[in-house]
Formats: structure tokens, C-alpha cells, sequence
């Protein structure tokens, strides 16, 4: 019986960890078709826009996004070689990495949400490893 | 007092830390400056 | 118990497959993000292609009503938030290099 408990106890733990693991290679799908698809309609609105956009107007990745209201104070204080910054708020704040925003982009096709065309669909398996293509059904 | 520590720099990840902290700051019950003069909160990222 | 062995070899064998499916995405992702950025290194393209404008920022973040702050930090950097009930405070540290904060114009 103990031997038994032990045994029971592992599989709870084991079936615990294939699903944080399931939902982490989620993410990194996500995270590659999002990243692909971006590169793809950037390099297709070069050809049509005949070169890249001022480099002033694009942010490239990874980079960080943080938004709070335009009333809020923000007292910065920043270490002379950069290498330090203290950010003190006057109110909320919200902070969100470039995966979030790719995916507010819609460059995931929606699939985060579950929600994806059947054409979608086809374009996103086509923009990951072939072994991979039966998890994104899966999402 | 720190209540979280994130590495970031690195190309994607850390989502679900980022979460944890948008939960932490919408929910904390910090006496806002501005609150007479309406909801200030963060607006919510659109989805496209 | 002989049950319950079966069971736990078959999960056994699905966690291996998840680990091994993991480490093939991560690793062709930073080989994907490495090619980007040695092309545009060897001035093989004119940019890494991996970038999003102002106007995707603007397009997910409402400008008018919304301060858009972007950090970009190099790798391992340190972000410490503190707790909200003391301060709204963030803390930014690299050990790599500089950080770069700028605004998100509003148009």
C-alpha cells in the first residue's frame, strides 16, 4: 500500500509537469510563428515601401513595453553609464514584453485565443518545425 | 522591499512574470495621487 | 503497483518528449534571432527585420491617453518591482551594457 501511495504520488507529480511543459512549448510556438510572422510582413513592406522605415520610427526586438496613464509623475533617476535606472510612479503602471505586443498585433493569428482561420492555420504550421505541428492543433 | 525580480534583456519570455506583476500593481490598494480626478488605471493593451 | 509503473514509464516517456521538443524550439529560435542579427552585422541587410514600428505601438496602446515607455536592455538585466503598498517603484540593472528608455511618440 505505501509503495502504492509513493507511486500514485509521483504520476500526480509527473502529470503536473508535462502540463507546465506543455504550456511552455505553447508559448514558445507562439513566440516563433508571432516572431516569423513579423519578420515576413516587415521584409514584404520593404519591397513595397523600397527600404526599410527610418530607424527612428522602429524599436527592434526584445525590448519591453511599459504604459500608464498620461497624468501620472514619473521621477526617473539614471546611473551616468546607463547602466542603472529607478523609475518611482505616481500611480499604476503596466509592463508588458514584445511577445505580448506581437501577439496584440495579431502576428500569432489569433491562436493564443484559440481562435484561428484554417488558412491561419496552415501559415502558422508553415512557420514551425514539422514535429511541432500537431501541438499547434492542439492550442 | 522587492517583491519581484525579473531578467529581462532576453529575447521573449518572462510573460507570465510581466503578468504577475500587472496583477500585483492593479491590485494593490496603494492610495492613488490622482484618484479624485477619475480612474487613471493603465489602459488595457488592444487586441488587433 | 505493476498498474501504476506502467502508467508512470508511458508519462516518463511523454515528459522526455516535451523536454526534447522544447530544447529543439528554443534552440532554433536563438539560431533564428543569431542569423537576424549576423546579417545585419555583415551588412547583408540593411536591418534585422525584427522590429516593429511606432505606429504597431500605437496601434495596440492608445497614445492619447496613454504614456508608452520602451526599455531595451541587454541580456540577464535585472528589473526589481517593488511592493506597490510601500512604492510604485521599478528598478532597472545590467551588467552587460547600457539600457536604452525612450517615449513612444504619440504620432
Amino acid at each position: 500500500a505505501q509503495e502504492c501511495q509513493n507511486l500514485e504520488m509521483e504520476k500526480q507529480q509527473r502529470i503536473e509537469r508535462i502540463r507546465e511543459k506543455r504550456i511552455q512549448l505553447q508559448e514558445l510556438l507562439l513566440q516563433q510563428i508571432a516572431f516569423k510572422n513579423l519578420v515576413q510582413r516587415n521584409r514584404h513592406s520593404e519591397q513595397h515601401t523600397r527600404g526599410p522605415p527610418a530607424v527612428n520610427s522602429t524599436i527592434q526586438l526584445p525590448f519591453l513595453i511599459l504604459n500608464t496613464s498620461k497624468r501620472t509623475v514619473i521621477d526617473c533617476s539614471i546611473s551616468s553609464d546607463k547602466f542603472e535606472y529607478l523609475f518611482n510612479f505616481d500611480n499604476m503602471f503596466e509592463i508588458h514584453n514584445d511577445t505580448e505586443i506581437l501577439k496584440r498585433m495579431g502576428m500569432s493569428f489569433g491562436l493564443e485565443a484559440g481562435k484561428c482561420s484554417s488558412k491561419d492555420l496552415r501559415t502558422a504550421k508553415s512557420l514551425v518545425p514539422k514535429a511541432l505541428e500537431k501541438y499547434l492543433t492542439g492550442i | 522591499r522587492t517583491r519581484i525580480l525579473v531578467s529581462i534583456g532576453e529575447s521573449f519570455g518572462t510573460s507570465e512574470k510581466l503578468q504577475k506583476i500587472n496583477q500585483m500593481v492593479c491590485n494593490s490598494d496603494r492610495p492613488l495621487k490622482h484618484g479624485a480626478e477619475g480612474s487613471t488605471a493603465p489602459k488595457p493593451l488592444k487586441r488587433l | 503497483v505493476a498498474g501504476l509503473q506502467w502508467e508512470l514509464q508511458d508519462l516518463q516517456d511523454a515528459e522526455q518528449q516535451l523536454d526534447t521538443l522544447i530544447q529543439m524550439c528554443t534552440t532554433q529560435f536563438k539560431l533564428l534571432t543569431e542569423d537576424l542579427e549576423n546579417n545585419f552585422l555583415q551588412n547583408l541587410t540593411e536591418n534585422t527585420s525584427a522590429y516593429v514600428t511606432c505606429q504597431d505601438l500605437r496601434s495596440v496602446v492608445d497614445p492619447s491617453e496613454q504614456l508608452v515607455m520602451v526599455i531595451k536592455a541587454p541580456p540577464e538585466t535585472q528589473m526589481q518591482v517593488s511592493d506597490p503598498a510601500e512604492a510604485f517603484q521599478i528598478a532597472v540593472k545590467s551588467t552587460q551594457g547600457p539600457i536604452d528608455v525612450f517615449l513612444c511618440p504619440e504620432e
